[in-house]
């Protein structure tokens, strides 16, 4: 979805929680140099991700990822430090 | 399986452990089989022993906690994160946290200890995450029975620390299929509201028509009361109803959810008690009829009247020429049935009795 649109709350959900879930297992920037700074960096993580989990690869926050990211795991990185 | 950057690992055989406190979810001693079980899946496989100390510093020290628990990195109340373990090395190098918000079992009736305990312990021990979603050290938590390990979790820990010189005779699970071996064959196949469910081994492939790339689960992740291998499943549309069949057993879903009521025994149906098996299962929409494959003969089964035809069981070859005698799964699209049969799908032109197309089992999978 473009940023120009404003955001419903449950897509604002989803996207901070997939900023946390990136940030913390697969290296996301904090910060200004995450989501808001690089859309390229957000879906490059995204991306990632996906190739982890063998889903799709998009770079969007489709339904599928978005359901993974709210499975119960493990709190160590997916990707090395 | 992956390792951590540089291969951290023990640079001694001799690991020592201490759980420094218990969660009340469990008794104490609970805790300590399943610690202690989690440790012998790894010493099962390697060299490595493992001491439990009573006081002071271990290698890797165990312990519950909640949200900040001292290490700066947060656990998050119930659900999400589960626990977290550091890679080998000094200080805080081998520790293993448990978040003490999520709820504590022996069962599958919520997080089990010891497999979440054999997974944290795989990372102590210096095995990074997993892709294979068959794998202990694959991220996302799942209830599972039988033998931990996976083969690829064991070539990991034996890349890192060798095999066990006197080994115990285990049986690990076998890793993913991978969708574009040429030789793949299917277990079973059914539509579901739309998409396509292909089941292999202790998993299945979910196609989406809008989805280029199948998705591949765990059976047990999304239906943990269904067995590990699934032989036949059909889509009844009008009453949206998926059968699973294994064994002389069925179950019915409706959309993802289990049906009440079930398992039954297939011969419910009308098979006689000779059938142990289905090997696959297809409705007819036109006909509304589910043809019921077993070895070299099928079954015709009226949904409406809830009888087989009494003209059943029939032979496969007399009434499917051109086909092999046995089916493994069969799937019905706009009057074709598709028939897999090892690593052959044959596209059958239901209406004109012909094979139309032969074509590779996995090139529904886009392989």
């Amino acid at each position: 979805p473009s940023s120009a649109l404003p955001l419903s709350p449950r897509d604002r959900d989803d996207r901070l929680l997939a900023e946390k879930y990136l940030r913390r297992f697969y290296g996301l920037p904090a910060g200004l140099q995450g989501r808001q700074g690089s859309p390229v960096a957000f879906r490059t993580q995204v991306e990632k991700m996906q190739r982890f989990f063998k889903l799709e690869v998009t770079g969007n926050l489709d339904c599928n990822t978005l359901e993974v990211m709210k499975m119960p795991r493990c709190g160590v990185p997916d990707v090395g430090e | 399986y992956n390792h951590f950057p540089r291969h951290l690992k023990w640079q001694n055989n001799n690991v020592t452990f201490r759980i420094v406190n218990y969660t009340p979810d469990l008794k104490k001693s609970d805790v300590d089989r399943a610690i202690r079980n989690a440790l012998n899946i790894w010493s099962d496989v390697t060299p490595l022993v493992f001491k439990k100390l009573h006081q002071g510093n271990a290698d890797i020290m165990i312990s519950f906690g909640s949200q900040e628990h001292g290490d700066y990195n947060p656990f998050d109340g119930p659900d999400g994160l589960l626990a977290h373990a550091y890679p080998p090395g000094q200080g805080m190098g081998g520790d293993t946290h448990f978040d003490e918000d999520e709820h504590w079992t022996k069962d599958s009736s919520a997080y089990n200890l010891f497999i979440v305990a054999a997974h944290e312990l795989g990372h102590a021990l210096g095995m990074s995450h997993s892709a294979d979603a068959g794998a202990l050290m694959y991220p996302v938590y799942s209830y599972s029975t039988g033998y931990l390990l996976s083969e690829d979790d064991i070539e990991g820990i034996q890349a890192l620390y060798g095999p066990n010189p006197n080994p115990r005779k285990v049986k690990p699970k076998p890793d993913a299929p991978n969708k574009c071996n040429p030789m793949l064959s299917f277990d079973a196949a059914t539509e579901l509201r739309g998409e396509t469910i292909i089941f292999k081994d202790r998993f299945y492939w979910r196609l989406h028509p809008q989805m280029v790339e199948p998705e591949q689960t765990l059976i047990k992740s999304t239906w943990p009361s269904l067995p590990n291998k699934v032989d036949a499943a059909y889509e009844n549309p009008e009453k949206d109803l998926v059968i699973i069949f294994s064994g002389i057993r069925m179950w019915a879903l409706n959309g993802y959810s289990l049906v009440d009521g079930y398992p039954k025994y297939i011969h419910k149906l009308g098979l006689p008690k000779t059938v142990r098996k289905v090997d696959a299962a297809v409705h007819i929409g036109d006909t509304g009829k589910t043809l019921l494959f077993t070895e070299e003969e099928y079954w015709s089964y009226d949904e409406a009247t809830g009888k087989m035809d009494s003209d059943s069981p029939r032979s496969i070859e007399q009434d499917f020429p051109g086909m092999d005698d046995e089916v493994d799964a069969a799937v019905f699209h706009y009057g074709h049935l598709y028939f897999f049969h090892e690593h052959v799908q044959y596209e059958y032109s239901y209406t004109s009795r012909k094979v139309m197309r032969i074509l590779r089992t996995n090139s529904i999978l886009n392989c």
